[in-house]
């Protein structure tokens, strides 16, 4: 599914630099369900933009099933992006003037699926994250937990083998962060979907066999539980 | 401090009508530190909203320290807000072309501080939220944490005496969450500033005296803990 080798991220702001990736090296597989936790600034969202092919290393490659990403033209990595990944964005990245199903079936227009099946599918998507009838609202006018569903929804629109999530819960209460969480892992254990959630509560890191301990832009620890 | 009585706050979209709060009437007396707790789209940040003067309520009347703020005109329910109240925005509402520096300063320009002064205590409470070194970068040079914790320090600039948060560690790791509230306990234990906190984190709600626990926009229940 997705490998990264000797991955460093520098941010450059003027004459500043930031390191943000400091040269991490791992691969998930098919059908794994990981956790990445780390302090706040530790490069927990660069490393999601990495593996999601989102933005590019100063160093190092990224891997996504066996093809090594630098070497794509652009809309041949827009097309594997499109297909392969799902991307759960820490703050949604909703389209402001879009309502709830636009924003769930816009990923679906890039693969030229029709629109009839298109907001069928949006549709069975809002349902599966309980805003159905929410369908109609645009992201102002919608809670923060509401926003982060459609997001959760949107990133599920094209049945992606590698679904990316940053801080999916972070914006819900308990019960329904658990049903969120329960979604995710219905969907690695029935769709066999490799699942890599980005989250800093311990009570969801829990829910995946393995955890990936990041800091200061190095993998401390990457332990994975006995099945 | 604040007083609700029979608040009612009903969004109109068009033909549809969504009753957020449906009648809720308290108190949040000087120097207490209560957290807000429900499920999302309970109405919690409506609530923290109609608190902080920022929407005003379809029925029902709003008190800071005994002004009802209806009776109020513009501008001086604007210079109430900008003395009396410290907002913290579920997502932060940072202005994207200000660095962290700027951001935390502009409150103080709506009293009318110098920018001198403006500027040593902007860096006094990025140096409180563990930043200073990061006082030249935009909101999007940094990571959700960041952004989080620059919006706490600006909701804090002109020292309000009510400080209104709505979920202010969602995005930040436990280690970094604990830091920040028990930065608020010290704030209202050592100022006698009153503190509401919007939190769905069990581990937040009990740091505070009392839990108000919202659902479906009405008050289930008041608790407050022994002392
Ligand atoms: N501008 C708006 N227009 C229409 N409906 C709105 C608007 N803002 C909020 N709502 C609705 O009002 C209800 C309460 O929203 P609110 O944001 O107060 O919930 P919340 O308890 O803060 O939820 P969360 O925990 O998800 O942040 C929700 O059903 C939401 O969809
Ligand atoms: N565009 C950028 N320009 C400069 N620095 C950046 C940029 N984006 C992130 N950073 C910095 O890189 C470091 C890692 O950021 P990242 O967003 O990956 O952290 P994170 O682990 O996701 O943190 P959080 O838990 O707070 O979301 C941080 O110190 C951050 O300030
Ligand atoms: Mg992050
Ligand atoms: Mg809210």
């Amino acid at each position: 599914a997705v490998t990264l080798k000797d991955v460093v991220k520098i941010y450059k702001m003027g004459k500043v630099e930031v390191p943000a990736l400091k040269g991490v090296s791992f691969s998930v597989e098919k059908g794994e369900m990981v956790s990445i936790i780390g302090p706040s600034g530790s490069g927990k969202s660069t490393l999601l933009y990495m593996m999601g092919t989102l933005d590019k290393p100063t160093k190092g490659e990224v891997y996504i099933d066996e093809v090594e990403v630098s070497k794509l033209k652009g809309n041949e990595l827009a097309e594997l992006r499109a297909k392969k990944i799902g991307f759960v964005f820490q703050f949604f990245n909703l389209i402001p003037r879009m309502n709830a199903l636009k924003n769930i079936a816009l990923p679906m227009t890039f693969l030229g699926i029709s629109k009839k099946e298109r907001e069928e599918r949006a549709l069975e998507l809002l349902e599966m994250v309980g805003l159905k009838d929410r369908w109609n609202h645009r992201p102002s006018e919608l809670s923060g937990g509401e926003q982060q569903r459609v997001a959760i929804a949107r990133a599920l629109a094209n049945n992606p083998s590698i679904i990316l999530a940053d801080e999916p819960t972070g914006n819900l209460d308990t019960k329904t962060g658990k049903e969120i969480i329960e979604l995710l892992v219905a969907l690695n254990k029935e769709k066999n979907q490799t699942i890599v959630i980005v989250t800093h509560e311990p009570g969801i890191a829990e829910k995946c066999r393995r955890i990936i301990h990041l800091k200061d832009g190095l993998i401390q620890k990457d332990e994975v539980k006995p099945s």
